[in-house]
């Protein structure tokens, strides 16, 4: 465990739990994209379904616990306690279009033919995009909450830091895996025009509001 | 050397 790795989950669960506060205190999901929180939930699961088969450690695990439980809870809170808060007819994004995809190629392009293997990869591959839905919920309101920005900067940091621990892996333990590193790179891209705007209005006051 | 694959990243 590097510093970029340490970095890139802790501002992985500090993004979950800005989400999870922002939703609890206001009492209310404006503004949030149940589909995009959905699709995290699925990706969490996924992935750590060697919680059942494998221990590695103690951080591990918990770190896993608290991640499945965190994007359940907030799943439940979007569409089952606060329900009448939920802008549902702004999160209109279709996730067939990303998860049907997303299956084909997992089982196409994977390390090894094995079942946790092949829900790995998917998991991988999905979590690379199933920020869209939130994103084209932005692009279509045209502006979101700076809490909600928070959250997003949080969570687009979180993997590119993750891509900075693989380049120091690969330099300090010759280690590198296409997969999550392709992956990793595709999704930080997706937030690259995020990042910007959140540095240029954002963190100097203002509102994040896309031009009409 | 499948067996090996780092699954400790999170």
């Amino acid at each position: 465990m590097n510093l970029f790795r340490l970095a890139g989950d802790v501002s992985h669960l500090l993004a979950i739990i800005i989400l999870l506060l922002k939703i609890w205190r206001t009492r209310s999901c404006a503004g949030i994209s149940g589909k995009s929180q959905i699709l995290f939930a699925l990706v969490f699961t996924t992935r750590y379904l060697d919680l059942l088969t494998t221990f590695i450690s103690f951080y591990n695990t918990t770190m896993k616990v608290i991640y499945i439980g965190c994007s359940y809870a907030t799943v439940w809170m979007i569409y089952a306690k606060f329900k009448a808060t939920y802008d549902s007819n702004h999160d209109t994004f279709r996730m067939e279009f990303l998860v049907i995809p997303i299956a084909a190629l997992s089982l196409l392009v994977n390390h090894d033919f094995a079942p946790l293997e092949i829900l790995w990869t998917f998991s991988i591959y999905l979590e690379s995009v199933a920020i869209l839905p939130q994103l084209f919920m932005v692009s279509k309101t045209g502006e979101a909450e700076t809490i909600t920005s928070h959250y997003l900067f949080a969570l687009g940091l979180y993997r590119a830091l993750y891509l900075m621990n693989w380049i120091w892996r690969f330099f300090a333990e010759g280690f590198f895996d296409l997969i999550a590193i392709v992956a990793g790179l595709v999704q930080t891209i997706l937030y690259c025009d995020f990042f910007y705007l959140y540095i240029t209005k954002v963190l100097k006051g203002k509102k994040l509001s896309l031009p009409a | 050397e499948l067996d090996d694959l780092d699954k400790d990243e999170l």
